[in-house]
């Protein structure tokens, strides 16, 4: 959904790039409202640039063409939640704007690891009465944190954990604090930290994991992944970005996957990440949903 | 071996934000 959004996106800019004779265009960072305390710039960034290339277009850091812009919560005509990126095309010798363009997300779990959503979303019957919801779980968050453990509400049957230490040392959980309906913990910059998925509910689920916006798969072989089945009542821990089926690379603070070389240029925040996991039911395909799917 | 999945609606966003 992100790289279907992007894509428009990118399309703008490679006839705005073709009129002014250039095939290659520099990426500044996308900015979120400050009240969001969002970081998704770097999977907006990195799903732009693969667009971009599928055009032709080049991302070089010298050159004299530059696309920047912001990304916030919205609603689309329907009044239906959404991200609204918005980006600008600018010529860095005039300072002169060449182009810019509007495109929505509307993709649930790619809105949630955009803006860093922590939410429950009843299985409405009625789809109004979900859009409210998630309405709602969107502009007041709802983290609830007890000790390590971080669930979207008391009630919850889903959460997550966050297990950190040093760099080749044990890790173990992190305690968590609430400011304003999110979580938030401290991880130190030479530390690395696994995710600790945790399904309570009597059904297996599928939980997709985001980094700034970056999906567990996002330096993977196999692009096509993009979610992890946790089973019924049990828990899972990832510790890495996920390479092959037998390889992860471990989550540090201070960098992406060091191996990924074609990804150099995307560097995190140097102070805020934000780690978002979104959970659905599972089932085999030919066998039974739960009863309220 | 892999088993092909259906999945359904999103039931639970959980963000965390860790500063440096």
């Amino acid at each position: 959904d992100l790289n279907r959004a992007l894509g428009k996106l990118s399309e703008r800019i490679k006839r705005a790039a073709d009129a002014e004779g250039e095939t290659a265009v520099v990426l500044s960072p996308f900015t979120a409202p400050q009240r969001m305390a969002a970081n998704g710039s770097p999977g907006i960034r990195k799903a732009l640039e693969a667009e971009l290339k599928r055009r032709d277009v080049l991302v070089k850091n010298g050159a004299r063409l530059e696309v920047k812009g912001d990304y916030g919560e919205a609603e689309d005509p329907a009044g239906k939640a959404v991200v609204r990126i918005h980006g600008r095309l600018i010529d860095r010798d005039s300072g002169r704007s060449l182009a810019e363009h509007s495109v929505d997300v509307d993709n649930l779990t790619s809105i949630a690891g955009l803006v860093g959503a922590t939410m429950s979303v009843p299985i409405e019957p009625v789809p109004a009465d979900r859009e409210r919801a998630i309405r709602e779980g969107l502009s007041r968050p709802s983290a609830h944190v007890s000790s390590s453990r971080i669930s979207a509400g008391p009630k919850s049957p889903f959460a997550i954990e966050i297990l950190a230490g040093p760099s080749g040392g044990a890790i173990r959980p992190r305690t968590a604090e609430v400011i304003n309906g999110q979580a938030y913990l401290n991880i130190r910059s030479s530390e690395r930290y696994a995710i600790k998925l945790i399904n309570d509910a009597p059904f297996e689920v599928a939980a997709t994991l985001m980094i700034d916006g970056l999906g567990l798969f996002a330096f993977s072989e196999h692009p096509e992944y993009s979610y992890v089945i946790i089973p019924a009542r049990s828990s899972g821990v990832i510790t890495g970005w996920h390479r092959t089926n037998d390889e992860a690379e471990e989550f540090v603070v201070t960098e992406y996957p060091r191996s990924a070389a074609a990804e150099r240029s995307l560097a995190p925040s140097p102070d805020l990440g934000v780690i978002t996991a979104c959970f659905a039911a599972a089932w085999p395909a030919g066998g039974n949903p739960p009863l309220d799917e | 071996a892999e088993v092909e999945r259906k999945t359904g609606r999103l039931r639970a966003a959980i963000s965390v934000r860790y500063t440096k």
